[in-house]
C-alpha cells in the first residue's frame, strides 16, 4: 500500500476518533506538559487493540484501519 | 472476548425484541428475517430466547436512524460507524440503532450485510464488549462473511457463555464446530496458499491472512477479506506478477484480481476465461517466475502442473511435478517465488527448487519465512 502524508486533516480526524472509541480527554494543567501526549498514549492503546505496529504516532496504517467501517461502540470498555 | 462488566447482563433469560421502523434498503421481510438470525446465533449457544413484540417496549428496541437520532451519540452519515447499541439495563438499555446512511443488504457484499451488523449490535444488548480478536464477530472493524455459511466464531461463544452459560438443552447438538482461528506457527499446519505483493509475504489459511512486514518481526493476522474486500473468504492459490503490480486468487473455478488492495475491474473471472482448459475445476497452488515472466499453476491434486503466459493467455506446457521437480512426489499444496527463490510447499515441509534446474536446494519447515 504506496505510503501517503499524513494532513492534518487526518490529525484531526484521529483525534475524533481516538475521543470516540478511545475515551481520549484533553489533558489540563501542569502533568500537561509533562510526559508523552495523551493522544500518543491513546494512540499506542488503539494500535495494540488492532494488533498494529506500537508506534504511538499517527502512521499511513493505523489511519488505514481509523477509516474502516465499524461499530459505534467504544472500544474501551465504557459501560454507562 | 471481554464483557462490559459490572455485571451489566440480564438477569433473566426470556428476552423480547420489536423492530420499531424500517430502512428502505430492504423489503420488510429480509430484514425481519435478519434480525431473527441475529439473534439465533447468540440463541444457539446459550439458553437465551428471543421473543419479538409488534408494539409497546421490549427488553431490545431496534431501529434505523440517521445522525441524531435522540441519544448522545449522534451517527455520522455514509461509512465509519454503521450501528451501535448499548449495554444490558433497563429504559435505553439493550437497545440497537443502525445508521439509515448506510446500505443495508440481506447477503450482497454490495453494502452492509445487516444480518452481519445485527448480531454484533446483539453482542452488546447482551453484555459483551468488543473482542481484540480478528474474526471475531466482537471484533469493532466491519467484515464482510457470507451469511449463509456463518458460525459464531470461538472467541464470541466463549464470551457470551462466560454470560449467560451453555445451552444446556441438547448438548449433544451436532452443530458445526466454531472455526477455531489456526496457528501460523504450528509446522504442521498446511497452508492453503503464499504469495508475495510489494515486497511483502502473506500467507492464507481458511479464511486468515498473516503477513510479515519489515517493521515488525510477528506475522500479522487479518481477516482476507478485511485485507481485499470483495476477496472471497478463503483461497485456494495465490500468485503476484511484479511486472503488473497485480496479485491474482484462485478458488475453485474462479480467480480474482487485485492491485494493492483495490479489486481490478473485470474481475472475477472463470478460469476459462483466463485462458485455461475448460476441464479445470481447481488451482492447487500458484507461482509466478520474475525471470520468465511464466506462472507455474499446480492442478488435479498439486501433481502436475502448466505453464501459463498471462500476456497471450495460453497455457503453454503440462508436466508432471516429480518430472520436473526432482524429490517432490507428494502433492503440492501452496508455492511461491520470493526474493529469487522457488519454494514448494508440500505437507509439513518446503522445499526450495533451482527453477531452472529443476535441482532440490534445501528442505525447510513450513513456517522457515514465517518468522516464528
Amino acid at each position: 500500500v504506496p505510503v501517503s502524508k499524513i494532513t492534518e486533516e487526518d490529525d484531526i480526524f484521529a483525534e475524533v476518533y481516538l475521543k470516540k472509541f478511545f475515551n481520549l480527554t484533553e489533558e489540563k494543567g501542569p502533568s500537561a506538559r509533562r510526559g508523552i501526549s495523551p493522544m500518543s498514549k491513546k494512540l499506542s492503546e488503539m494500535q495494540k487493540f488492532f494488533g498494529l505496529r506500537i508506534t504511538g504516532t499517527l502512521d499511513a496504517d493505523t489511519l488505514e484501519v481509523m477509516k474502516k467501517p465499524r461499530c459505534g461502540v467504544p472500544d474501551e470498555k465504557v459501560a454507562r | 472476548f471481554s464483557t462490559f462488566g459490572n455485571n451489566l447482563k440480564w438477569n433473566k433469560k426470556s428476552l423480547t425484541y420489536r423492530i420499531v421502523n424500517y430502512t428502505p434498503d430492504m423489503p420488510r421481510a429480509q430484514v425481519d428475517d435478519s434480525i431473527s438470525r441475529a439473534f439465533q446465533v447468540w440463541a444457539r449457544v446459550t439458553q437465551l430466547t428471543f421473543r419479538r413484540l409488534n408494539s409497546g417496549t421490549a427488553d431490545i428496541m431496534i431501529s434505523f436512524g440517521r445522525r441524531a437520532h435522540g441519544d448522545y451519540y449522534p451517527f455520522d452519515g455514509p461509512g465509519n460507524t454503521l450501528a451501535h447499541a448499548f449495554a444490558p439495563s433497563s429504559g435505553i438499555g439493550g437497545d440497537a440503532h443502525f445508521d439509515d446512511d448506510e446500505n443495508f443488504t440481506f447477503q450482497s457484499s454490495r453494502g452492509f450485510v445487516l444480518f452481519l451488523v445485527a448480531a454484533h449490535e446483539f453482542g452488546h444488548s447482551l453484555g459483551l464488549a468488543h473482542s481484540n480478536v480478528p474474526g471475531a464477530l466482537m471484533y469493532p472493524l466491519y467484515s464482510y462473511r457470507n451469511p449463509d455459511t456463518f458460525v459464531l466464531p470461538q472467541d464470541d461463544v466463549r464470551g457470551i457463555q462466560s454470560l449467560y452459560g451453555r445451552n444446556r438443552e441438547d448438548p449433544m447438538i451436532d452443530e458445526p464446530k466454531p472455526p477455531i482461528t489456526p496457528d501460523i506457527c504450528d509446522s504442521s499446519l498446511e497452508l492453503d496458499a503464499v504469495t508475495t505483493m510489494q515486497g511483502e509475504m502473506f500467507f492464507f489459511k481458511d479464511g486468515y491472512v498473516w503477513h510479515n512486514n519489515s517493521q515488525s518481526n510477528t506475522p500479522q493476522k487479518s481477516l482476507i477479506t478485511s485485507f481485499w474486500p470483495g476477496a472471497p473468504t478463503s483461497i485456494d492459490a495465490a500468485y503476484e506478477n511484479p511486472m503488473t503490480d497485480r496479485v491474482f486468487f484462485f478458488k475453485g473455478s474462479k480467480v480474482w484480481a487485485f492491485s494493492g488492495n483495490k479489486a481490478v475491474q473485470g474481475y472475477p473471472k472463470s478460469l476459462s476465461e483466463f485462458g485455461l482448459p475448460r476441464f479445470l475445476r481447481k488451482i492447487d497452488a500458484a507461482l509466478h517466475d520474475a525471470q520468465t515472466g511464466k506462472t507455474f499453476l499446480f492442478i488435479l491434486g498439486g501433481r502436475y502442473y502448466l505453464t501459463y503466459d498471462e500476456n497471450r493467455k495460453t497455457v503453454e506446457s503440462f508436466s508432471w511435478v516429480s518430472q520436473t521437480f526432482n524429490g517432490m512426489s507428494n502433492k503440492v499444496t501452496a508455492a511461491v517465488q520470493s526474493r529469487g527463490s522457488t519454494f514448494i510447499y508440500s505437507g509439513d515441509y518446503m522445499y526450495m527448487y533451482d527453477l531452472g534446474s529443476g535441482r532440490l536446494l534445501r528442505v525447510l519447515k513450513n513456517t522457515y519465512l514465517l518468522g516464528c
